[in-house]
């Protein structure tokens, strides 16, 4: 409807172990006001020296959408849980790359 | 405080 609030983001990176190497990729989960009752918003936030890579479960603008946030369910559902799904989703699919200069 | 960091990294793709 327009409405405007301010919400808490949580800022960082998850560790992600991709084909033996760990990258740090970054991410942001914006919390709802009404968490932890609805599912937070989640994002990849690539740097400049890094391109999203479009997949599964992120859109082109770095959206996640994942079954564990459609189907969120309090309490069982949670912060650490969804974490723990990037981790292992991003794992197969990494949603960032970086850019070689070569 | 000093709040440990991690610098964000990511896979290499080398384009074309």
């Amino acid at each position: 409807d327009g409405s405007q609030k301010d919400l808490v983001n949580l800022d960082g990176t998850i560790p992600v172990n991709y084909r033996g190497n760990i990258y740090n990729i970054p991410i942001g989960i914006f919390i709802l006001d009404t968490h932890p009752y609805n599912p937070p918003i989640c994002y990849v936030k690539p740097t400049n020296t890094m391109q999203i890579k479009q997949g599964t479960n992120v859109d082109a603008n770095g959206k996640v959408d994942l079954p564990y946030l459609r189907d969120w369910r309090y309490p069982q559902s949670d912060l650490l849980g969804l974490i723990q799904i990037l981790v292992i989703v991003f794992s197969e699919e990494p949603p960032v790359f970086s850019r070689s200069a070569s | 405080t000093n709040v440990p960091t991690t610098t964000p990294s990511a896979p290499v793709v080398t384009t074309e």
